[in-house]
């Protein structure tokens, strides 16, 4: 999946993006 | 051996059945130990759900591909919900990594996480059988064409089906991504061009949950000014 480009940061995940702890 | 698109969609349809082989359509003993693990068990929330949109499901495929194929679209729900307990229990693995937690009783009980990973498991079974039109150019020109009647079901029509807003179908993509390093060069590039698709247009609907976004970041004063929906 080399071609795809990742935006999220570090510090960044799924949890982060629902608005959860 | 020529490769032909039907050759190569059928390749891709065994090598999709191949990789679910050995995951189940419920969910796996370490993902029941994450649901016993949060505050709120989402276990019956989570079947329940599932049951519910296995139904809609069901008949919105039966309703776009004809009334004898009700069977056949359970059949791809069912792949579509082993790929989602899949994903679902790689993602909370890294991200138990990540944030060293093992409670994760507010994403586990949202209901957009849910729905939204489910409808991307589907997107990707539904897209691998029609991989012929992806190879033909993708979503806008092969989901246009009438070389299958399956292409009727090309994105966004989940999101229809589930009443999903693009916005929080996009936020599960990357991530899926991630989760699923099996997955194929030409789904991730399927799924990128989703995501082209809901950054280019659907996000920008009026009743997109965005806006609600834009404004309490504009009110909290941080980021840069929003523009109006309009623009």
């Amino acid at each position: 999946n080399q071609d795809y480009h990742f935006g999220l940061k570090e510090h960044e995940g799924i949890s982060e993006l629902f608005d959860c702890d | 051996v020529p490769q032909t698109p039907i050759r190569a969609a059928m390749n891709s349809i065994q090598q999709l059945r191949v990789e679910l082989n050995s995951t189940s359509d419920q969910p796996s003993s370490n993902l029941q130990v994450y649901f016993k693990n949060c505050t709120v068990d989402p276990s019956e929330e989570i079947t329940k759900r599932v049951e519910e949109l296995s139904q809609v499901f069901s008949q919105r495929f039966a309703q776009a591909v004809g009334q004898r194929c009700e069977g056949l679209g359970r059949k791809r729900f069912n792949l579509g919900v082993q790929l989602y307990y899949k994903v679902m229990e790689s993602m909370l693995k890294s991200e138990e990594k990540r944030l060293s937690v093992q409670n994760f009783s507010k994403l586990l009980n949202n209901a957009a996480f849910h729905t939204s990973l489910l409808a991307c498991a589907l997107e990707v079974v539904l897209a691998t059988y029609v991989g012929n039109s992806l190879k033909n150019g993708g979503f806008g020109r092969g989901c246009g064409a009438s070389d299958s009647i399956e292409t009727d079901l090309c994105f966004p029509w989940i999101l229809d089906v589930f009443q999903l807003h693009a916005f929080d179908f996009y936020k599960v993509i990357e991530s899926f991504i991630k989760a699923e390093p099996t997955l194929k060069h030409d789904m991730m590039k399927h799924l990128e061009h989703c995501e082209h698709v809901i950054m280019e247009s659907l996000a920008w609907r009026g009743d997109s949950p965005l806006f609600d976004l834009l404004k309490q970041s504009r009110e909290e004063g941080t980021g840069e000014q929003a523009e109006p929906p309009a623009t």
